[in-house]
């Protein structure tokens, strides 16, 4: 059984690159075959890791020429994570894919094959910061969703036009499609406002937040220019232990009834 | 002489809409008439002011029903500092606009009257993240454009492809627009990797880089919940001292023969 997980939130910067790659790692770490989708043109999650083959198709040629995603996969240096690049050709393909027959539902079966061999337990899909057709493709795939949301007063705003849109998508075009949980990131403990965002996002959501809470933190901003996740490149600082401790409760949450 | 700029950059949450609102207070505080376009489904900007008036219409009527400029624009609890509110209803305009005559020049179109009348000195775009049709309607209207780039690795990544599509709208769309500067935004003095970033821009991008930087700075975070300009909600902070700093650098490049 391979879970599919798209990390969405329309809000720009609020660590859904970040939490792509870093949870990807720490689940390989803690055993789970994992691979990363990277469905965003900026390509940052595909920067963030480093390839162990050359890259030579991504995300692009699986979901506007139908290549599989097999062919497009490589492994990264962390053992038992991989990635399926993206690379800014993928900007063009909102408008590409407007004109093709299914157009929201490529990425679910280019992700048919991924689902019967089981080569992978959880899949991460990394989506661009708006709600086109490129996140509406990963929600159709996916079994469900993980929202970061960072500690500040703008992230706040834009969780109502997220939760309709996830509600559409469960009517619409996928109905097993799942909240898993609204994770906060960038938690600075000097200030009143992180804690105040945190507790107006459990009153929102009760039993929908993850209790773990990423802290902001330096080294997590450095690792992606060394092409690291923070698991290996400051393996005891507060950021890895933080994504450490989401893998085990997310390993929880869907390994639970 | 109305000058028109575009706060521009696909990589989210870099502080586009925290430069349209603070130094659009800031400009409006040093006596320029200034009026914020809000472009984003986000609303964001709309939500970091305060307007004086109830909000009838929005930019959504203006670009997709032609409502003029003067009609959806009210004026905020800054002085001399107006804005075009966005509602959520626009992010079905990219959509909408895709079948329209002259869909990139909607906006452009719209502002004639405002430059015509000439009861504004400035305007200022704020845009979503990304490089889809309200983006391309903001710089096909505007004489400049300000890239506001976050002091952190995975801001660099996005630059080329902004310039590059910079140069395809100069080329094709508005002979006219230039790149007014790239803004550092959220500058930490604690790490290095922020005054990498800075020295790396300044080198890409010799003499287009302000020489104000924009500290990281946590009131700045806080005062958007109190639909505030920092200008107002902390005034002798970091972070408003900076971007009356940045008003008073913008003019000089304005004024510039
Ligand atoms: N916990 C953290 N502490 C400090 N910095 C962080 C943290 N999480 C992310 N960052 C940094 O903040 C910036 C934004 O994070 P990231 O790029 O992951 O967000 P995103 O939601 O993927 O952005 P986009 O909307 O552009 O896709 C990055 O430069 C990242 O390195
Ligand atoms: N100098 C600063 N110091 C501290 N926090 C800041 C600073 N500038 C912006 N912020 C905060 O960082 C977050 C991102 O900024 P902002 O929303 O302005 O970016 P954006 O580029 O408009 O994002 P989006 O891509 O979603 O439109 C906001 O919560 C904002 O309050
Ligand atoms: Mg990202
Ligand atoms: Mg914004």
């Amino acid at each position: 059984m391979t879970h599919v997980l798209a990390i969405v939130n329309q809000k720009g910067g609020v660590g859904k690159t970040t939490t792509a790659v870093n949870l990807g790692a720490a689940l390989a770490e803690a055993g789970r075959r994992t691979v990363v989708l990277d469905c965003d043109p900026q390509a940052n999650a595909t920067r963030s890791l480093t390839p162990l083959q050359p890259v030579e198709r991504t995300i692009y040629d699986v979901l506007v020429d139908g290549v599989a995603i097999a062919d497009a996969m490589v492994q990264t240096q962390v053992e038992g994570l991989d990635i399926v690049p993206a690379s800014q050709a993928l900007a063009g393909a909102e408008i590409e894919l407007v004109n093709l027959a299914g157009r929201e539902a490529r990425l679910r079966d280019a992700l048919k094959v991924l689902r019967q061999t089981g080569d992978h337990d959880i899949a991460l899909i990394d989506c661009p910061p708006s709600l086109g057709l490129l996140s509406v493709n990963a929600l159709v795939a996916a079994d469900g969703v993980i929202v970061p949301v960072q500690c500040e007063y703008l992230s706040l705003e834009g969780l109502g036009h997220l939760v309709r849109t996830l509600e559409l998508v469960q009517k619409r075009l996928n109905q097993d499609l799942e909240l898993t949980g609204l994770l906060m990131t960038m938690f600075d403990p000097r200030t009143n406002l992180s804690s105040q965002v945190v507790e107006e996002v459990g009153r929102h959501f009760p039993r929908k937040r993850f209790h773990t809470v990423i802290p902001r933190s330096i080294r997590m901003g450095e690792a992606p220019s060394y092409g690291e996740p923070i698991t290996s490149y400051a393996p005891r600082s507060p950021g890895a232990l933080a994504y450490r401790a989401l893998a085990g409760e997310l390993i929880g949450r869907l390994d639970a009834p």
